[in-house]
């Protein structure tokens, strides 16, 4: 078995948490907070077996695709200080996977 | 050393942290959140010494005992539709075991 | 690749993780409780190269340093049944170091 640690944004989280439960596959939600930009973001905790771990990676980068979107001038008070319109990146994932010893379901 | 990840439904959580706590097992706790009904639940970190990871199974299986409870037939608002009374699944917890490779207390 | 889960206190924690930013090495803030004192505190996830755990250490070393601290006499309500002044330890962390199988950023 393998426990797989992804942090996500926000936005994809829905859409992620569907698609593993149409394919059964477990997962656990935690609230978190981004080390860098001090933003809200979510890291999924999901246990799979060995042989099902790449799929998990298939439907992340399904979900979570990194993508660039342009903020236009008209954006919202938090970046009035820059020269709009400005691209910024928005979405992706990082994911750690980790081999786990042994699993219960008690 | 091994790291143990336990998620279990808050009602059990009380017990086990003091049952944890009277062993002087370390834990850490952390609210989640359920990928299918996406309800809260607690999930606990749990560091400690090789050889009692499985005493502190023995103090998961006493306290977060899964257990068939029968749903009244004047239940609360949110099940309304169901013919009432119906049988739920409630309690219980999963697992994870991870070795770990190096602990400090600094 | 390693993992390192650090549990410290809520204080130390702007430090700590502007001290990561600044050497660029990502990091993830969960909010969390201590087992035993049931008080608010905080658990970082660290992703690093195998090469830098030990940095990482050094950098945590440096800034949740554990200190004793004198509870003046007019200390706050919540110990008031004490004979003060008290002495009482403060700061201080504990690290996990789990290593990973594999690392994506999608
Ligand atoms: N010191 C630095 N200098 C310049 N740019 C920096 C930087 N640190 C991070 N960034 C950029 O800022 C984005 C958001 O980082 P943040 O730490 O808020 O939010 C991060 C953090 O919560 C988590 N994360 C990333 N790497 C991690 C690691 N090695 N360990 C733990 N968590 C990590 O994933 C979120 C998204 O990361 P992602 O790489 O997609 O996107 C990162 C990266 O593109
Ligand atoms: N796709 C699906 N189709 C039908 N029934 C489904 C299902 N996914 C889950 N269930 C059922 O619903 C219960 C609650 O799942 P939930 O994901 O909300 O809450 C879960 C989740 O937070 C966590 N969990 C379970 N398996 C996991 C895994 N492989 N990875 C990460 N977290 C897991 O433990 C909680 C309790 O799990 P438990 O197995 O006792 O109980 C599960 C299971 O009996
Ligand atoms: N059964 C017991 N009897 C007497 N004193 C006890 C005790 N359990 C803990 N303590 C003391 O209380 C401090 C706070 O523990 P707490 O569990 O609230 O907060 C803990 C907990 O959140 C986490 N932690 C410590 N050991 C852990 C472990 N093995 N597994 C998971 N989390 C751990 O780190 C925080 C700070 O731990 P630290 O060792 O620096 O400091 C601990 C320790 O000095």
């Amino acid at each position: 078995m393998k426990l797989m640690l992804a942090v996500l944004e926000d936005d994809d989280v829905p859409a992620l948490m569907e698609a593993l439960a149409a394919a059964r596959i477990g997962a656990t939600k935690l609230a978190s907070t981004g080390g860098f930009l001090l933003q809200g973001n979510t890291t999924l905790l999901i246990g799979v077996e060995d042989t099902r771990a790449e799929e998990v990676l298939q439907i992340i980068r399904r979900v979570a695709v990194r993508r660039r979107m342009v903020l236009p001038t008209a954006a919202s008070e938090g970046v009035s200080h820059l020269n709009l319109p400005i691209e910024v990146e928005i979405g992706g994932a990082i994911v750690f996977t980790l081999d786990v010893e042994s699993f219960y379901r008690i």
